[in-house]
């Protein structure tokens, strides 16, 4: 499996539905 | 300097070494909550770098652990993760059922918690690579506080135990004491949250747990329900979590891990009803920075303002999977077949440190990259660990690197932040933060 990692998340919000199935990615969150 | 070339980023030398393990800097800002946004449901909790200066573990590090040791680390949790992967998809390595399920003629928890190890392999001493990332919760009442790893690859929360009844590893803060907790309360074996754990065992009607890695680690205690408090104005109420008595593994000195999996006994899903099963994290650019782990309705607002990906949730109860289709660098989309990436998956996982792509794509992207820094000239440098496309940027102040983007389902793209692409060692040792699983089926 591939895996997406810490250091490539660095300052995107990453949003987590679980009830929708969905991710989402967004920049200069932090 | 200050006007990169198109599809290029500025990467600031200055920025990337307050990054590395042996940062001395300062906490940029001390961790705080606040409220935030225009939802009173979200909660907000902060994430620090475990071994940065924001970190109540930090002063514990006598000796901050070298590159190789986190990257080394890290190639353990991958491994881990292959593994817990590829068990399951075929079946080997589904959750095993505890042999010890008789009810109260059980022999006392302490045999049981020694005795349960004839179920769990051997540890192997290698660290489940506990993530970089930690928060600090509240647990019990009244709450004592607790810095844990924060993993959205596992499921079950636990901390280490008073009176550890087996063993436990040294941590930084005292262990949880469930005597002096008024509102603790182990999980009977008959409670329906006690089949809810895939590995469980029942020792005086009272419900066991067992987390296993795939690296040997565990962790092994009293199945329990205490106050958790995220932040200071907001708390969870009987929140079942595992009170460790017997915990082996390269951990850190970690009070315990926060699971934020998609499992059963995971916090987003224990607090469906009270934060609609939504969270979201932003990790920072830097170790001496801060982010946010935010439960609620509030925290999927900006996602929803852009594209987001469909999570693929046919693969298995517990990874958040993904759908990747593509790469680009420097702008351009690389030459990769979708099948590529069809073929094993992708998870996001916030415990992994260093992205792992199928060979054919990293082989593309390391290409592509290594084309684009050789044109401005970069001189090339030795290997670090398992990354291996790395540069000597020795007296440069500011570099100039190729953009590099993450391609999903549904439009959601990922344009690495420069802090993201890559990975510095040391000034004359600045890697490509990128490698490949061994297999293009892995």
């Amino acid at each position: 499996v591939g895996i997406v990692g810490n250091t490539q998340l660095k300052t995107f919000g990453v949003a987590y539905d679980i009830g929708k199935k969905v991710v989402g990615f967004y920049p200069g969150a932090c | 300097a200050r006007h990169p070339p198109p599809h290029h980023l500025m990467l600031s030398m200055e920025d990337m070494f307050p990054a590395g393990p042996s940062s001395s800097s300062s906490c940029d800002a001390p961790p705080r909550e606040h409220k935030h946004g225009a939802t009173s449901s979200t909660t907000r909790m902060t994430i620090v770098h475990r071994h940065g200066p924001c970190s109540p573990l930090a002063a514990a590090h006598r000796k901050p652990p070298s590159h190789g040791e986190i990257l080394a680390a890290d190639q353990n949790r991958a491994e881990s993760i292959q593994h817990r992967v590829s068990t399951t998809a075929t079946g080997r390595g589904k959750p095993k059922r505890s042999r010890r399920q008789q009810p109260s003629s059980a022999p006392a928890p302490a045999a049981s918690l020694s005795s349960s190890t004839a179920s769990l392999p051997a540890s192997s001493g290698r660290a489940l690579g506990t993530g970089n990332y930690v928060v600090t919760v509240g647990l019990g009442t009244p709450a004592s506080r607790y810095t844990v790893v924060f993993d959205t690859g596992s499921d079950t929360t636990w901390v280490q135990c008073q009176p550890c009844v087996v063993v436990c590893y040294e941590q930084r803060e005292k262990l949880f004491d469930p005597a002096r907790s008024s509102t603790y309360a182990n999980v009977s074996c008959a409670a329906p949250a006690c089949s809810d754990l895939n590995i469980h065992g029942c020792s005086g009607g009272h419900c066991l747990y067992g987390v296993q890695y795939g690296d040997g680690s565990y962790s092994i205690g009293f199945f329990a329900m205490d106050t958790l408090t995220l932040s200071s104005y907001d708390a969870v109420k009987g929140f079942r979590f595992g009170c460790g008595e017997r915990n082996e593994g390269l951990f850190g000195e970690a009070a315990g891990l926060l699971g934020l999996g998609r499992g059963k006994t995971s916090l987003p899903v224990q607090t469906y009803d009270k934060y609609g099963g939504v969270f979201a994290h932003c990790l920072p650019a830097r170790s001496t920075g801060t982010g946010y782990l935010d439960f609620g309705a509030g925290s999927l607002a900006a996602a929803r303002a852009r594209l987001t990906t469909p999570m693929l949730t046919e693969n298995g109860p517990t990874f958040y999977y993904v759908g990747m289709t593509g790469i680009r660098v420097g702008g351009q989309l690389l030459s990769i077949p979708q099948s590529v990436f069809a073929t094993a998956g992708t998870i996001v996982d916030s415990g992994t440190v260093i992205t792992r792509l199928p060979p054919a794509a990293y082989s593309s992207l390391r290409y592509a990259f290594a084309a684009a820094m050789a044109a401005r000239g970069y001189k090339k440098a030795p290997a670090v660990s398992l990354l291996d496309t790395c540069y000597d940027f020795t007296g440069m102040s500011q570099v100039a690197i190729p953009t590099v983007s993450l391609l999903f389902q549904g439009g959601a793209r990922l344009d690495v932040d420069a802090s993201g692409i890559m990975y510095a060692a040391s000034a004359s040792q600045v890697c490509l933060a990128f490698a490949a699983n061994e297999d293009g089926g892995d």
